[in-house]
């Protein structure tokens, strides 16, 4: 769902350690 | 008891759910009275997103986690992240707040746009996390066995998940013991909290078009 792209988004960021972005 | 190994496990969950937590100044704001309709929209969106950060932050400190495929990985925020974030917010109405407070965050929920029937089961869960009277500890292995649940959407590897979340489950029934020795039934009660958030997941989606719409 579109409301859940968002959030997969910021995940995979946090995941990857880019907390700053 | 809890053997040695099993209290380290609970030292280094806390420890990381304490650490990682909404920046203060991001929390500070919510109890600024002065907002519009469109700041508020923007700032519980920030705080979305913020959580969304801290609970990654916290998840990465799971044993084991880190080792589990890395699109698993992502299933599980992704499945558990709705039900962390109210489990985190279930906390900030439940403790004691400076006079005032709890009633100003309230205020800003329902003034954000979200229609009374999300509202309400929403509140409803914070009472019934707040009739437990949890403790820390039990805050972070909860949150914890959250994130491993290994039933939810995408999750190929389920037995690697399972195998950490056994641990954790076991870690909460004895700490229950320990600290709820006269109520051998609040361990189960834990447990019947996560059906709710279940619950609340899952109406989730709804109530973010619903807002959006609004």
């Amino acid at each position: 769902p579109a409301s859940n792209l968002g959030l997969e988004d910021i995940i995979r960021k946090a995941l990857m350690g880019n907390l700053e972005e | 008891e809890l053997s040695q190994e099993q209290q380290a496990l609970l030292s280094f969950i806390v420890e990381a759910y304490q650490k990682h937590r909404i920046p203060q100044d991001m929390a500070k704001k919510l109890l600024q009275e002065q907002f519009n309709a469109e700041e508020n929209f923007l700032l519980l969106t920030e705080m979305a997103t913020s959580h969304v950060q801290v609970l990654v932050e916290f998840t990465k400190n799971i044993p084991g986690f880190s080792a589990l495929d890395h699109e698993d990985q992502i299933a599980l925020l992704k499945g558990s992240a709705v039900e962390a974030m109210f489990l985190r917010s279930a906390q900030v109405f439940t403790r004691k707040q400076p006079h005032g407070h709890t009633e100003v965050l309230e205020d800003r929920i329902r003034k954000s746009g979200i229609s009374e029937e999300f509202i309400t089961p929403m509140f409803t869960f914070y009472k019934s996390i707040g009739e437990l009277q949890m403790t820390q500890e039990e805050h972070a292995l909860l949150t914890a066995i959250t994130i491993l649940s290994p039933d939810r959407p995408y999750v190929k590897g389920q037995q690697a998940v399972e195998r950490l979340q056994e641990p954790m489950l076991e870690v909460l029934r004895r700490f229950c013991a320990i600290q709820h020795p006269l109520e051998p039934q609040h361990f189960a009660r834990l447990l019947g909290r996560l059906t709710e958030l279940r619950t609340l997941n899952h109406h989730h989606a709804e109530m973010l078009t619903s807002w959006r719409m609004s």
